[in-house]
């Protein structure tokens, strides 16, 4: 364990509970992709399926089961409790188009032909590309709410602090995973023009919308 | 790759 990826943890878990509160609090995911959600969701039950077989540390249980439950809660507040205001018209990014191609790919590519590897390979493939309908909405809207802004910094942060803790793992325990490299540079590039949107407006207290 | 099914990170 390394300072870049406790980091990137609480960065991915803070984003989370951004999201919830705003939901919860104001009873309304307008904005919000519905279909992000779910991508989250799964990329989570993909991933965590070794939750009882490999035991790694307390840390690292407590914290699949913390995703885990937010992923799941966010999915019911969008599609449950709060769905008349879902607008989903907006949120009209097609997830065949993701997930066709992804499932394949986890099957070409991967550590071993096993089910277990395969869907963990499937989780990673997946969470690189989870945020599109997200971002696809939001250019369609042309604009996103502040705190909507702020899930999105810290999502994009916490695989950014990844790659971090990738280089870090690779000088000092001369770690490389190649799959969960390679896909989180592909995840961290489709934030590069958010980022960029929100150092320029947001952070100087502008709404963020889209030119 | 670490070996399959040994995925320490979250």
């Amino acid at each position: 364990m390394n300072v870049f990826r406790i980091l990137g943890d609480v960065s991915h878990l803070l984003a989370m509970i951004l999201l919830l509160l705003k939901i919860w609090r104001s009873k309304c995911c307008t904005g919000i992709s519905g279909k992000s959600q779910i991508l989250f969701a799964l990329v989570f039950t993909t991933r965590y399926l070794d939750l009882f077989t490999n035991f790694v540390s307390l840390y690292n249980t407590v914290m699949k089961v913390i995703f885990l439950l937010c992923a799941y809660l966010t999915v019911y507040m969008i599609y449950g409790k709060f769905r008349k205001t879902f607008d989903s018209e907006n949120d009209t990014f097609r997830l065949e188009f993701l997930l066709v191609p992804i499932t394949g790919l986890s099957f070409l590519e991967n550590y071993s032909f096993t089910p277990l590897e395969i869907l963990w390979t499937f989780s990673i493939y997946l969470e690189s590309v989870a945020i599109l309908p997200q971002l696809f909405m939001i250019s369609k809207t042309g604009e996103a709410e502040t705190i909507t802004t702020h899930y999105l910094f810290f999502l994009g942060l916490y695989r950014a602090l990844y790659l971090a803790n990738w280089i870090w793992r690779y000088h000092t325990e001369n770690f490389y995973d190649q799959i969960a490299v390679v896909s989180g540079v592909v995840q961290t590039i489709f934030y590069c023009d958010f980022f960029y949107l929100y150092v320029t407006k947001v952070l100087k207290g502008k709404k963020l919308s889209l030119p | 790759g670490p070996e399959p099914g040994r995925h320490d990170e979250l």
